[in-house]
């Protein structure tokens, strides 16, 4: 219904701006409901400002950014419904290292409601996990080792 | 309710039965080399919550989720994944379920419930999979069988697959979750039209 | 002219087996001409088999497979009509250690006839670079600073 | 031929005068963060080969690629990038070429030809554009103005775009080049249909 839909936009376009701050360490962000003909043509754009730079839709910005603000919009779907776990699968390979850091930084503030599981080839994301699976092929096959980082225990 | 484990066997590249117990330590990483079968991970656990259309599973039919052998290795006639969700009020009680090691790759010939479980009481396995569930245990089960036939179950009890999406309706973890954000749906969502991305707004809501 | 076309072809399908071969560190892949109603509709699969796993369409690989797999590709074109430099932005974003590995080995040889210049945030790659052109961004304007590693001069 | 240098002022971030030597010194990497300007770099390049498609280049139009100014500073009217190629066999004769400094902001205030070169013989300049063109040297130089304004120059003479894309044809750095893969070309790769994979060959054939 169109009311529903207005009260999850809503919500969804401030968690949204929200976890775009996170992310981007500053700057605004915005939805935007582009008009169409009929309310079945009508879409959304992503209005970004990373910090010191100026507004304009997410198509124009670098690689990294649009990858992190598209992040957020995701991430500000699922705050408004969320869920035992979140997987995230090779979200930070277009990221330089300071935007990994506000990624990890994003994911421990939301970890202690919810089970993220990261599948990623980054060093610095796996440094935040205390519990690693390695997933190895042997024969074609896959197999699984779990590797457990405890204060008591060196890493395996 | 939260996530207690993932038990595969025959899915992908999966052709032995692999159990992930995760234990409340928090964030979990999944780290391996290029084509290991990290996202094959979370196509399970799409799979075993009703995903219906193979081309979000990367497959072309949903045979194809099937192990399909190697070289040295005959294929499987069976995909079978087994979710595990707890709730913390109830699980508070039972105690004894931390037991379990974190990851391991069930030897073979061993069926879902035996195995580390095969000495405590039998007293509560009256489903049709022979499963012991915990108080406060939710386990979602999904198979598929190469004649095509396909099974659900919950809590070891044969049911129907809209049982399992209106379980979870609500949680996050229904038909239009976002909780698995998938390889590349990142690219997907920038490279989508407006009006698709509405249509994710409109599922959610 | 469909001769010129079949000629280029067998050309670049070598090629591409060739840096599939060096990329994969094994394996086979081929160029596959699909049939269409029209010659206008006929289309190429890239069929490939990593090493020790089974013939498949690239769009079954996984997500770094898949992406060294095209990149075989556009180098096996470059290298049918190679020109001064080449330009290779983030390719290797999805790669795994020793996926980078082939892939800067792969460059190295073809370095002395071409100059490469590799955009990335991957510290690997960036070893096998004798010059790095550092760009920042003060004030949204880009400055480029280069640094020159020499067996003579230690890293700036 | 091989790649001597790229000049780049008023070109998408590139406010300033902005200098990129190559020695032929091997593998040239580009690094720094996300949104810094490494790819607008390639998007340059792109452009003085005589790229006409504003998408191509992540832009809507191609007046987008002119800097179009900070909270701070204004836009300027004017965006150009030069691309200076050598042909090593007349180079040898030369031989001065290789003083320049690998990288750098260029002073406010000076233009193309003038700066480091200025001290030498002006002998050699009889072209519109001042430059200075050392034996061997193919000097490309693409022009756009805020008012749509286009103008190609080929080593320092106004010329036609055409002329510049014959010049390039056959070595690569023709229309059809695969000197340049952008940021996420390789995914479209995959996600194309196989028709326009097709279309690939045939355009490099
Ligand atoms: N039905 C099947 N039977 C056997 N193997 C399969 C099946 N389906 C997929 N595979 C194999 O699983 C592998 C892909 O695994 P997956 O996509 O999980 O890799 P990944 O670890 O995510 O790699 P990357 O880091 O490159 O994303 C492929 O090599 C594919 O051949
Ligand atoms: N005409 C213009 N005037 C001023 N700035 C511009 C213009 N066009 C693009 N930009 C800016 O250039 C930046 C993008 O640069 P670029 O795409 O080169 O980044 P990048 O270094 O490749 O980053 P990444 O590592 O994320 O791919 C954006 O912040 C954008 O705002
Ligand atoms: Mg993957
Ligand atoms: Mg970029």
């Amino acid at each position: 219904s169109r009311q529903q839909f207005e009260r999850a936009f809503a919500v969804i376009n401030q968690n949204f701006a929200e976890t775009f701050r996170t992310l981007f360490g500053g700057g605004t962000a915005t939805l935007r409901l582009s008009e169409g003909e009929e309310a079945g043509e009508a879409g959304i754009d992503l209005i970004c400002q990373p910090p010191g730079k100026r507004l304009q839709n997410v198509l124009l910005l670098s690689g990294g950014e649009k990858a992190l603000a598209a992040l957020a919009l995701l991430i500000g779907i699922f705050r408004y419904q969320p869920s035992p776990f979140c997987i995230l699968d090779e979200v930070d390979a277009p990221l330089d290292d300071s935007n990994v850091g506000r990624f990890t930084q994003l994911i421990q503030e939301m970890a202690p409601q919810t089970q993220f599981i990261l599948i990623t080839h980054n060093k610095k994301t796996m440094e935040i996990a205390p519990v690693l699976y390695g997933v190895t092929m042997q024969g074609a096959v896959s197999q699984i080792v779990s590797v457990r980082f405890d204060d008591a225990a060196p890493a395996a | 309710l939260r996530l207690q484990k993932v038990e595969l066997v025959g899915f992908k590249s999966f052709a032995e039965r692999t159990r992930i117990v995760f234990n409340g330590s928090g964030v979990a990483g999944v780290v391996g080399p290029n084509g290991c079968g990290k996202s094959n991970i979370s196509d399970a656990i799409l799979w075993v919550l009703g995903e219906q259309s193979a081309k979000t599973l990367r497959s072309s039919r949903m045979a194809d989720c099937i192990f399909n052998g190697t070289a040295t290795r005959p294929p499987t006639n069976l995909a079978e994944v087994t979710l595990t969700l707890v709730d913390p009020e109830a699980e508070k009680t039972a105690g004894e379920a931390a037991a379990e090691a974190p990851a391991e790759t069930v030897p073979a010939g061993q069926e879902a419930g035996a195995g580390a479980e095969a000495g405590r009481s039998d007293k509560k396995r009256k489903n049709r999979l022979n499963l012991r569930i915990l108080p406060g245990e939710v386990v979602v089960t999904r198979r598929l069988y190469r004649d095509g036939t396909s099974e659900y179950y919950l809590n070891g009890e044969l049911c129907r697959l809209r049982d399992i999406q209106e379980l979870f309706m609500g949680t996050g973890l229904g038909p239009e979750s976002y909780a698995i954000i998938e390889q590349g749906r990142i690219g997907q969502i920038l490279s989508s039209r407006p009006s698709d991305r509405r249509a994710i707004i409109e599922e959610a809501a």
